[in-house]
């Protein structure tokens, strides 16, 4: 039975799509098989692992809407390989923009994702699910399909603003709808060691998130940045970079005991 | 009559906000009459202009979801002064992000922005509008709102890949609400000159991107992260930063007619 990972923050720009492709391809060369799902209407995930919008016919969109029986295509339609082997993905387009309304007024609109992976659960060992800057639907039904949250944290001051909401929002959906949630932790990114900022947002976390803060600290590290161009995980494209080293520690700390 | 802008990208992290507040504390201190409305719930641009929570009695939300009459507060109520003279902030709370559910069903839902703000359009030269990533209502309302777009492109792959829908989503708004907006341009941030990523995409986007793309590039520079924990705009917190002169080289590109 997979465990299923959502990583969650409403804070633009946090890595949090860096973090799901890289998290999850040093999984999958570690042996583990891996489901990345792209829960974000902008592809990112999907695109960084390589997979171009003209190679998709189906995608998350067309699971979330479609209910049984109606010719809707099957998971396993959907999911595509990626050039990292075992690790696939189930990717996103911008028709995932139009899924808030199109679920607006379906029955346990909130647990259509959780539904939708369950035909996969077994078929992985972990599923990581990468969300959109938002606290909207999409990142609901991420939080309740999920059994923990990963929370990308910038080491910026405009990031820690709206930790509380999520926070909340996490609570809810425990207290709701996904009673099991536990908090994975939180995941310092793109700390730049020169600075005092970044340590001091750091700190900051450390003493006021209520889970783990993670010891990996993933550096700024510009060829994180470049590695989506070509459509490869970083630690694929680059492996002996600051950034895969991080992200490699960071993987044996997050899925210790998965 | 104010000209307003609306700062939009729904890809996260571009530097909406940085653009926003720097932007808008260059024209105050050139003497222009300035207000910066934060229509994005984190309420970044809000604390970034050192607006603290607990002095905010109303928001922007009290505006757009109560309609004339019942008690609701005027919006010279709810603009605040900052520390920077001629540049008051409309501020934001976590309240804002029940404003799209609010509005759901609102005659003219999209036009309510530009309602509210027309009490004060005589009152300022500029108005500058920040706003969520996302496409949500909120940042329709913008650009319903605005005279002109301006675009913050971060100088990386995934910045590119959420371009066409934006300008697509502009189009549909010039269409159908509000033919007069016209693209301000796109303003190239955190380009750091050291690496080939940066010039490539900058590259891209001035081939691609259907107006005009500034000159002045916004470089990587920590001391603009480092200015809203400390409530200024940083332009004034390090007036002698690279990130600080790009802003004020940027001003007289942005707003030379307005
Ligand atoms: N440690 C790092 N060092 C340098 N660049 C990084 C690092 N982590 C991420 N980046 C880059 O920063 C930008 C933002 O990261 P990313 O897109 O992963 O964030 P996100 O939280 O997924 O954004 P969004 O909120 O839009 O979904 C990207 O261009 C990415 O390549
Ligand atoms: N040129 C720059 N150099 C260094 N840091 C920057 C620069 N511009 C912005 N930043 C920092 O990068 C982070 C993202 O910028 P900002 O919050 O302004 O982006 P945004 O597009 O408004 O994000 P969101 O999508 O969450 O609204 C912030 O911590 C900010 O302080
Ligand atoms: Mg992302
Ligand atoms: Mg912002």
């Amino acid at each position: 039975m997979a465990r299923c990972y959502a990583v969650v923050n409403q804070k633009g720009g946090v890595a949090k799509t860096t973090t799901v492709v890289n998290l999850a391809a040093v999984a999958a060369l570690e042996g583990r098989s891996v489901l990345v799902v792209d829960a974000d209407a902008q592809g990112n995930a999907t695109s960084g692992l390589g997979i171009r919008r003209d190679q998709i016919e189906f995608c998350l969109y067309d699971l979330l809407t479609r209910f049984d029986g109606d010719g809707s295509p099957a998971i396993d339609e959907v999911i595509q390989p990626t050039a990292t082997p075992n690790l696939d993905c189930l990717p996103a387009t911008i028709d995932l923009a139009g899924a808030q309304l199109a679920l607006a007024n379906a029955i346990s609109r909130e647990m259509r994702l959780r539904r939708v992976l369950e035909p996969v659960r077994n078929a992985y060992d972990i599923i990581i699910i990468d969300t959109a800057p938002s606290l909207g639907l999409l990142t609901i039904n991420a939080l309740a399909a999920a059994d923990r949250v990963l929370i990308p944290i910038q080491c910026e001051y405009y990031a820690l603003e709206g930790l509380s909401q999520l926070l909340q929002i996490i609570s809810m959906v425990q207290a709701e709808i996904n009673p099991p949630l536990a908090l994975g932790g939180a995941i310092l990114t793109m700390y730049d060691a020169r600075t005092n900022l970044a340590e001091d947002v750091a700190e900051e976390v450390r003493r006021n998130f209520p889970g783990p803060t993670f010891q990996a600290k993933v550096p700024r590290n510009v060829r994180l940045a470049e590695a989506p161009s070509h459509g490869l995980p970083a630690v694929i494209y680059d492996k002996h970079c600051p950034g895969s080293a991080a992200y490699r520690r960071l993987y044996w700390e997050v899925f210790e005991d998965a």
